[in-house]
């Protein structure tokens, strides 16, 4: 099961979890006992020269975003790397004074996790703000589709097919880029079928309006037939919409869970 | 701007990375 949610973070954060993950391991099996750590002053100031771009960005991001989610989640995060960055900064100077200091160790590692931590945590609200996104273009799909109720006439046919056609791209776009980016296979399968299901729908839902539309202006026999099969088609993509909403928000987690 | 929150938090993850190694380095030496 992936330990992280997309390729994008994936990347950035798998080299150093794998490197922390040795580094406790030498520690716990007391490989580095007894050894002196020289002068770390150099790497932690990088370390924490990195955090204050990193917080001052993300800052920025929560002072210009709409999405209160955002808002409430990312600043937690900035204070534990920030805290994590302020343990490196300590250690560095304990390990000037005693280059064997134990405590300076362990707060070398615990900044170190913690520096993976926030920053694990700052990218995940990210990128569920991100999936927000996507999810609100989903949700105005979901309402447009509704409009197909009361399309009686071949000029509301038209004008509703030029409106549609559109955000239809622009869902299936979002969708497409979302769907690459996540490393767990069964979300990315899943979300790969429903779009396709949507897009096979899409020219069938257009045909039963026209159907509709067509026997109804001419009064002619089988409305309520064509009336269920735009039903039909309608509740079919809504159905396969609202499932691409409910995929984008699982995590790995749940489906461990689920499991 | 989605693309500078993610290229600093790469510019982290490096330094960290950086930070480690040199503790790694040294004690594998």
């Amino acid at each position: 099961m992936p330990v992280f949610h997309t390729k994008t973070i994936e990347g950035i954060l798998e080299p150093v979890a794998q490197q922390i993950c040795h580094l406790v391991i030498m520690h716990e099996e007391g490989e580095v006992d007894g050894k002196a750590i020289p002068d770390l002053t150099g790497p932690v100031a990088a370390v924490q020269a990195a955090v204050s771009n990193l917080v001052r960005v993300g800052k920025e991001t929560v002072q210009t975003t709409e999405d209160q989610v955002m808002k409430r989640d990312m600043p937690p995060a900035f204070i534990k790397v920030e805290n994590s960055c302020s343990k490196l900064v300590q250690a560095a100077q304990m390990l000037k004074a005693d280059p064997y200091s134990v405590p300076a160790r362990d707060y070398l590692i615990d900044g170190s996790r913690g520096i993976l931590s926030g920053t694990s945590d700052l990218l995940l609200t990210f990128d569920e703000a991100e999936v927000r996104k996507v999810i609100r273009v989903c949700k105005g799909i979901l309402e447009y589709l509704t409009v197909a109720e009361v399309v009686e006439t071949m000029e509301d046919l038209i004008t509703y097919t030029k409106n549609l056609g559109p955000g239809m791209t622009k869902m299936s776009k979002m969708i497409e880029e979302r769907q690459q980016e996540l490393t767990h296979q069964e979300h990315r399968q899943m979300l790969f079928n429903s779009l396709n299901t949507v897009k096979q729908l899409l020219p069938v839902l257009i045909s039963a309006i026209k159907i509709f539309v067509a026997i109804k202006s001419t009064h002619s026999a089988g409305v309520d037939e064509a009336e269920r099969n735009r039903c039909f088609t309608f509740e079919k993509m809504s159905a396969e919409i609202s499932e691409i909403i409910r995929v984008l928000q699982l995590t790995t987690w749940d489906e461990d869970t689920w499991a | 701007d989605a693309g500078e929150m993610v290229r600093q938090a790469r510019v982290l993850a490096q330094a960290t990375s950086d930070l480690v190694n040199a503790m790694r380095s040294d004690a594998e030496a």
